[in-house]
């Protein structure tokens, strides 16, 4: 097996495992001391870390925007766009001017792999596994629905109570840690301004709220940036998203990571759903990875860069 | 290891609400053991639902008899996910 010796002989049109995804991040920190750094916010339910990269090039708690990917295990063109972005960045910095500004005056934090053990299970034992590893007492059923799992309308409708359920809660709010070491990251940072929780697979750009009906207060601006971003985004391969809150464009869903991220006061609160071909679900080939990251990056550019430069 | 052998994609399209409704009466049928790719949202969104090979005669039975139009998205997902480990392996080396 060819192991990659720095970051440019990695893979990135291929799928990888948890360790080469984390080889990777340890040497994207190596290859960049002054720019990328390694956070472990916490440890998932079967001990491994929860490494977030922090790509900030000097200052102390600037404003930040947070990426995550890939949540929901299955969803493998999360990760890999997530690494592909962590790539990008360090390559734009210098070059893309907008990038640049960003980058200068904020910090970028990225984690790649939300789900850790699900992840690993999802290449070890059960490749449609979505949901986190933990035993729930009383059922032979595993894992709670992270996306499920936060405090923000929990235990409404739009979520399930029943632990064999694929969208299971979890028994209180922020029962999985993967979920509770972000929220307490987020507190005591303490100045994140934009939020981006990344999934697949329907073509979808989503803001708050999903367990309510009532409008955020900032719906319209969200609208806005939601439909610039996704106009960007085709601008690039022609793939159309469908944009909107959560609960007029999908369905109900309480419980959900950028709900509690905008009740937060995180105004630029937002979550993806990835490109969809419509014949592979989460099976997406790997030839589509870089066209989805690359495709994505222009809608998250166009999310940091009203962020920079609206600040609030 | 978990496998998948026979186990279909479906994408289902609903004509009108009712027949929404009706395919979301397939989320509290947990004898199928249904997996919810894509959920049910509006008539304009299908519905993808990976279907276990024990339950696939049941749930095409149950879409045909309601006149509810699907297609077959994935045919057999487990030979999809040896073709992706092979893929995995064959980048790897």
């Amino acid at each position: 097996f060819a192991v990659p010796r720095n970051t440019d002989g990695y893979d990135y049109a291929n799928y990888h495992t948890l360790s080469e995804i984390n080889s990777f991040q340890d040497m994207l920190v190596a290859e960049n001391p002054n720019m990328v750094s390694k956070i472990v916010i916490g440890k998932s339910y079967e001990g491994r870390p929860l490494n977030v990269l922090k790509f900030s090039t000097g200052g102390t708690n600037r404003p930040a925007i947070w990426i995550d990917t890939g949540i929901h295990s299955r969803e493998w063109v999360t990760q890999a766009s997530g690494t592909w972005f962590a790539k990008k960045i360090v390559t734009d910095y210098g070059r893309d001017p907008a990038l640049t500004a960003i980058l200068n005056k904020m910090d970028i934090l990225l984690e790649i792999v939300t789900n850790p053990d699900g992840y690993a299970y999802t290449h070890s034992s059960n490749r449609m596994w979505r949901k986190t590893r933990k035993p729930n007492p009383g059922s032979s059923c595993v894992g709670v629905d992270p996306n499920r799992n936060w405090d923000a309308g929990f235990g409404e409708p739009g979520a399930s109570s029943s632990p064999c359920s694929e969208t299971y809660r979890g028994p209180s709010a922020n029962s999985e840690s993967e979920v509770k070491s972000i929220v307490d990251f987020v507190k005591s940072h303490g100045n994140i301004k934009a939020f981006v929780s990344i999934h697949s697979y329907s073509q979808m750009l989503l803001y708050p709220y999903g367990y309510t009906r009532t409008p955020a207060k900032d719906q319209a601006e969200l609208h806005n940036l939601a439909q610039k971003a996704i106009t960007d985004l085709a601008s690039m391969f022609g793939t159309r998203y469908t944009f909107g809150s959560i609960i007029d464009t999908i369905y109900q869903a309480s419980g959900t990571t950028v709900d509690w991220t905008y009740n937060q006061g995180i105004k630029y609160s937002y979550t993806f759903e990835l490109r969809d071909t419509g014949r592979y679900g989460f099976i997406l080939p790997a030839n589509q990875i870089i066209p989805t990251a690359q495709e994505t990056w222009l809608a998250l550019m166009a999310i940091m860069d009203h962020t920079f430069k609206n600040p609030y | 290891k978990e496998t998948f052998e026979g186990h279909q994609v479906l994408r289902i399209l609903a004509k009108d609400d009712v027949q929404l409704s009706l395919i979301k009466d397939l989320e509290d049928m947990i004898q199928f053991e249904l997996d919810f790719w894509r959920g049910v949202t509006d008539v304009d969104s299908p519905v993808d639902v990976r279907v276990p090979f024990h339950s696939l005669q049941s749930v095409k039975i149950y879409l045909e008899s309601q006149n509810i139009d699907y297609s077959i998205m994935i045919h057999d997902l487990q030979v999809m996910l040896d073709e992706e480990r092979e893929e995995m392996q064959s980048a790897a080396r």
